[in-house]
């Protein structure tokens, strides 16, 4: 508001003359000369006066690329030549943002250009979001994405005075990125998961940042989308742009895999904790994640004896502070009392009802509580075995106050929060560590120790719909399962909904047949 | 049983709409996620030429920017005076690197008609191309096929190898056809 | 169902679905050789 006369035209003015200049070969043969020529043009008409017309200066700027790119677009669409023409003004004008960022303030002082870095991204994501409104269904994310895509471009190239501030210059397009999440800018979201992916923001962000600086901004992108996705995951009919970003994401999510295992492993509890529970594919991609360093005993070897792994008594880094989830504060201290007391009873009584969620239509659980919980208890049994001089195995993790909320859970949640409460456990079930092993005996013991068939079917039903669904597997599953289906203590062939009808009985026997 | 959607009935249901409405199920049985354009056996790291979310193929060495000199870069200032490309004026081994780096575009399509312009075949079967060796012609000739020893390119080591070949005409490409517009 | 909010959200996606980011648009323009993407034979070499 209140933009002083003229400046505008004294924008329109210098942004044309920049986008000549730029394109002139005198500055392909020396952009630095040419941009201080530019600058002092800048600083004649006052822009480079106060951080107020600076900030102007580059709204009206953002605004008029934008809008050229409005005026082409009907165009751009179908002809990649008339692309390039919107290009040619884009890109100039990132040039001239990135060459302001080097130059501002003195080569020693970062703080001056990253306070630039930052003030022209907020402005950016401020035109998008005020765009995005506006603009409603026409919104056009192509300009966008070309100035953060050629910014972000720019600012890594290998030179010492980025290099020195790389970290800063990653932090500031996260901030941006996360303020233009998916769930506030959807129209945006297909160029969102573009940026968030490119192999060079991957590569920054996971690869070249030193001691893994970068990874929990990036884990943050992902919960973002994940967040965004999840009401749409949650119906079993996918719809078309549903489909095409949840595919983008399996394909992101595959490379993390591939090159990132370490990523995926610290972070999954964050993950599956947005992650709806009948997104089985996803999820176990995530979890099938396990350290480059290991190697995974084939779980179909005869015999294998799980505990006598080294890794299995190792606790799984977890970079989310997941007891902090367990709220209210109250609910967390009785829980506390109870574990370390075994007492009062009660508590056993009051603590299926603190997780049955009222506000939110189509949740009526509160499945993060429920992982939360699962997890705190599971974390603190291990620590309480441990500290016996014991290792946990189906006996010495029975006839616990762990094990007392573990069975109340089971016994008295209904059919949908049992499912919950079982598929916390099996999110834990991933490559050999402690948790893997606890919460395998756990399961398996809940299996044996139940007192109704439903119990047993829904253990069953949450192991079976994650070993159905196309690969990857989790390792953890794997053995999980084919000690139930082996193992005469578990009586597991006896049971009526082993055999309830010939798919489902084909698929044990299928996966029976490549265990023996 | 449990008789809601969170027992063995529930997963039998989506067993079963698999067969009815795979659509309905994408969720719950996944997808095959080798077929994503992704080489997960790859011993290097995927990141680097990852194409992106949408993308069915890696990213090919022209599509990845290095960072240059600038003076490297064709301005368009010069654009215009820079000799057209014209395949009819290049070598063959030039065409062969046209047409195995261009992988989806028009310029692979122009490389190869152009090869087929210059008697080489394109053989759809075993995906290489093919051409007379001259003095070794056909030993067995038919209308449906010849047999004899011909000249192959081998993209790997990238030269012309003879080699004894079966020809069944049908598996050779006819003349490759430029969409209209171009 | 969705709720309001997500409905919103989903017909902004389904709009975006008509503008999806173009390779080209991550990458520096290529004057000389630019990108022309178009359908060549399943039998050659896609990669």
């Amino acid at each position: 508001y209140e933009d002083p006369p003229q400046l505008l035209e004294k924008t329109e003015f210098l942004l044309r003359e920049w986008v000549s200049i730029y394109h002139s070969t005198t500055c392909n043969k020396d952009p630095s000369k040419a941009f201080s020529v530019f600058v002092h043009q800048m600083n004649c008409h006052g822009i480079l006066k106060t951080d107020d017309l600076i900030t102007r200066f580059f709204r009206l700027s953002t605004q008029m690329v934008v809008e050229l790119c409005y005026r082409m677009l009907p165009e751009v669409a179908n002809a990649s030549s008339v692309r390039t023409k919107v290009f040619h003004t884009l890109d100039a004008y990132v040039k001239l943002i990135a060459l302001l960022v080097k130059h501002s303030g003195d080569s020693s002082n970062a703080s001056t250009k990253i306070n630039l870095l930052n003030k022209v991204l907020g402005i950016v994501a401020g035109v998008l979001l005020q765009d995005h409104e506006s603009h409603q269904l026409d919104f056009h994310q192509l300009p966008y994405h070309r100035v953060f895509i050629m910014l972000f471009l720019e600012l890594n190239a290998p030179e010492p005075i980025l290099e020195a501030i790389n970290y800063q210059i990653l932090t500031a397009f996260c901030h941006t990125l996360h303020i233009l999440r998916p769930a506030k800018s959807p129209g945006f979201s297909y160029a969102w998961l573009e940026l968030v992916s490119h192999r060079v923001f991957i590569g920054r962000m996971l690869a070249q940042t030193p001691q893994q600086k970068g990874w929990g901004f990036y884990a943050q992108l992902l919960i973002d989308l994940f967040k965004y996705l999840a009401p749409f995951l949650r119906n079993a009919e996918l719809a078309k742009p549903v489909t095409l970003l949840y595919k983008g994401t399996l394909r992101v999510l595959l490379v993390l895999l591939h090159d990132f295992p370490e990523f995926l492993c610290d972070y999954h509890y964050g993950f599956c904790d947005v992650i709806p529970p009948n997104c089985i594919q996803m999820r176990n991609l995530i979890l099938s994640a396990f350290p480059r360093n290991m190697r995974l005993p084939d779980p179909f070897t005869p015999n294998l004896k799980v505990d006598m792994l080294s890794e299995i008594s190792m606790a799984p880094r977890v970079l989310t502070n997941f007891a902090s989830h367990i709220q209210p504060i109250q609910f967390k201290k009785d829980l506390d009392t109870y574990l370390k007391a075994r007492a009062p009873v009660t508590y056993l009584h009051e603590l299926n009802s603190n997780l049955v969620m009222q506000s939110e239509a189509g949740m009526r659980y509160n499945i993060p509580l429920m992982n939360a919980l699962v997890l705190y208890v599971g974390t603190q049994a291990i620590n309480y075995i441990r500290n016996k001089g014991l290792t946990p195995n189906m006996s010495t993790i029975a006839h616990s106050s762990h094990m007392d909320i573990f069975q109340n859970l089971a016994v008295g949640l209904d059919t949908e929060g049992r499912y919950l409460f079982l598929n916390a456990i099996a999110n834990q079930l991933r490559y050999p560590n402690s948790h893997t092993h606890y919460f395998s005996c756990t399961l398996l013991y809940l299996f044996a120790e139940a007192n109704t068939e439903a119990i047993q079917e829904q253990i069953t039903r949450v192991l079976l719909e994650r070993l159905i669904v196309n690969r990857p597997h989790p390792w953890g599953l794997l053995i999980t399962f084919i000690e139930l289906i082996k193992n005469p203590t578990y009586k597991f062939w006896n049971h009526e909904f082993v055999h309830c009808a010939p798919e489902i009985e084909k698929l044990f026997e299928s996966v029976a047949r490549s265990c023996m | 049983m449990v008789k809601d959607q969170f027992g063995m009935v529930g997963l039998l249901t989506f067993i079963r709409a698999a067969e009815t409405d795979p659509n309905l199920v994408s969720l719950a049985l996944g997808q095959d996620l080798t077929a994503l354009g992704l080489n997960l056996n790859s011993p290097e790291n995927l990141y680097p030429n990852f194409g992106g979310p949408w993308a069915e193929h890696p990213c090919r060495p022209q599509d990845i920017d290095y960072h240059i000199p600038p003076e490297y870069l064709i301005n368009c200032g010069i654009r215009e005076k820079l000799a057209q490309i014209k395949l009819t004026k290049y070598k063959d081994d030039l065409l062969f690197y046209m047409f195995y780096t261009n992988t989806g575009e028009l310029m692979q399509l122009a490389a190869a008609a152009e090869l087929y312009t210059r008697e080489w075949r394109y053989h759809m079967e075993e995906k290489v191309w093919i051409t007379q060796a001259p003095g070794l012609g056909a030993v067995e000739k038919t209308s449906t096929y010849e047999r004899g020893t011909y000249y192959f390119f081998d993209a790997q080591n990238w030269r012309k190898v003879p080699k004894e070949f079966h020809l069944d005409y049908s598996k050779l490409e006819n003349r490759p056809t430029l969409p209209t517009q171009y | 169902p969705l709720q309001k909010e997500h409905q919103c959200q989903f017909q902004m996606m389904e709009a975006a679905v008509y503008h999806m980011p173009q390779a080209s648009d991550s990458e520096r323009v290529r004057l000389y050789v630019p990108r022309n993407p178009c359908v060549t034979p399943h039998y050659y070499h896609q990669v």
